[in-house]
């Protein structure tokens, strides 16, 4: 149930 | 990149620079919280530890950087060249009540059970909860200096800002991340009532002082 493949954020 | 995102990012900025030029320019630290301070460089620290492995933007590897030199700096002036000034008796929250819970919490929910991704999760639990020992200390004073809640104001924007950012996502890229975005909530439900008085007090000319 999640997305996390992206670490753009801050 | 979106509107909200941005302003975010820049409304922690602000905030972080905001609380460096206020204890610069007084040469004091009175009123603030050291403890905060230190959970936020811990969080920092755990969280930007990728900076090491991947490389994402210039935007995102130099705003990193500037947090967590800014975050250092801060507990620099605090604790050791304006120590004199630091209220340490007022600063009295306990903060192994947060950051033993976190860690724990970090280590059982997770998205991936591997050291970069737990030390990730618990920077983003440990934020949530990070600004306690201030406002705990504002509570124990009743009362905080003007610039003081404008720090606390950008501090609690960036995060209500980066909910917005959260729904952006989700309806454009489909993206979205549970663990962010409970801890972003429980982060910015602790400022609403600061949110309240900075509103109702600062923001028509008075003094933040709480009822005895």
């Amino acid at each position: 149930l999640t997305n996390n493949t992206s670490k753009d954020e801050l | 990149m979106n509107i909200f995102r941005l302003t975010g990012d820049l409304s922690h900025l602000a905030a972080i620079i905001i609380l460096l030029l206020k204890i610069w320019k007084s040469r004091s630290c009175a009123g603030i919280s050291g403890k905060s301070q230190i959970l936020f460089a811990i969080v920092f620290t755990a969280r930007y530890l990728d900076l090491l492995t991947s490389f994402i933007s210039v935007y995102n590897t130099s705003m990193k950087v500037i947090y967590i030199g800014c975050a250092y700096a801060t507990v620099y002036l605090i604790y050791a060249k304006f120590r004199a000034t630091y209220d340490g008796n007022h600063d009295s929250f306990r903060v192994e009540f947060l950051v033993v819970p976190v860690g724990g919490l970090a280590v059982l929910i997770n998205h991936t059970f591997s050291p970069l991704e737990i030390l990730w999760t618990f920077s983003i639990y440990l934020e949530s909860v990070a600004i306690l020992p201030q406002l705990f200390m504002i509570s124990k004073t009743g009362e905080a200096e003007t610039i003081t809640t404008h720090y606390l104001f950008c501090l609690g924007m960036y995060r209500t800002l980066y909910l917005f950012n959260w729904v952006w996502r989700f309806y454009f890229e489909g993206f979205f991340d549970m663990i962010a975005i409970v801890a972003g909530l429980v982060q910015t439900v602790l400022y609403c009532d600061f949110f309240y008085l900075y509103v109702t007090k600062v923001l028509k000319g008075k003094k933040l002082s709480l009822p005895a």
